[in-house]
């Protein structure tokens, strides 16, 4: 069986959250290690990889491999039941067709009970290779998720260039242009306003807006966002969830038309 | 989603 206790109930809410609206359905895959999941958007330009370590649950058991197959609208749905502050553990039989959602309130007062159909989804799963990026910038999630939300108003697409100095986001628009410009800032007063570069090659890409404003969902998970790139490859944008795991996206490059 | 490439095409299938 599977069975999996999260103190931090909130947590799972935030990741379900993140992703729903990018992903319309897709296997949760658990074994000894832990909880994970890898799935692409119904266009396929971008894929969304979450794992959360066996180690980063309160009690975590799984006797054998399992897949289970969820539509995250209809997990959603369940976890907003959930309150920010509830424990909430996860149980399925081997070979069941449901998985249970338990929440229970820090003072332990009120316990639910939700079942979840289980679904059967074809999947493809990509392999991912360990890569050396020529850039990878680290900048407060929030700043992130403003930059390409104000961008959103002026273009569709940004062009991401990275120098040892500085990360620049610009785009054009019918009705102009937009830069913004990020200095790295590795101020050690307040940690969580700090921007870091970390450069082998200076590198410039463009990607289109609508997916990267999809990615900063992840915003509440956590206080930085990693972006890895490397030319004419796909951008991660990465939100490391301390002593849990990590929720990555992938999106590909727009190509010159 | 001109000039758009799938993710597909960078990683390959498992």
């Amino acid at each position: 069986m599977f069975e999996a206790r999260i103190a931090q109930g909130g947590l799972l809410k935030k990741v379900v959250e993140a992703i729903k609206d990018l992903i319309e359905d897709a296997n949760f895959d658990c074994n000894n290690s832990g909880f994970s999941l890898q799935a692409m958007d119904s266009s396929h330009v971008s894929l969304v990889a979450l794992s959360l370590r066996a180690d980063g649950f309160e009690h975590y058991r799984c006797d054998r491999n399992v897949s289970m197959g969820m539509k995250l609208a209809n997990l959603s749905k369940i976890l907003k039941c959930a309150g920010n502050e509830d424990a909430i553990t996860m149980k399925s039989e081997d070979n069941g067709d449901t998985i249970t959602f338990m929440f229970e309130t820090p003072n332990q007062e009120r316990l639910s009970e939700f079942d979840l159909k289980l679904m059967d989804i074809d999947s493809e799963h990509l392999g991912i290779p360990e890569a050396e990026y020529d850039a990878t910038v680290k900048l407060p999630a929030g700043e992130f998720q403003r930059i390409v939300k104000d961008l959103s108003s002026i273009g569709d697409t940004v062009e991401i260039s990275v120098t040892k100095d500085a990360v620049k986001f610009g785009t054009t628009g019918d009705i102009g242009s937009a830069n913004i410009m990020c200095r790295q800032n590795k101020s050690v007063d307040k940690p969580e306003e700090s921007t870091e570069i970390d450069i082998n090659e200076p590198v410039a890409l463009t990607f289109a807006l609508r997916y990267l404003n999809s990615f900063a969902k992840a915003t509440p998970l956590s206080t930085h966002v990693v972006l890895k790139l490397s030319k004419d490859l796909p951008i991660v944008v990465e939100y490391h969830v301390p002593d849990v795991g990590r929720l990555g996206f992938y999106l590909a490059p727009k190509v010159e038309e | 989603l001109a000039g758009q490439r799938s993710i597909s095409a960078f990683f390959a299938a498992k």
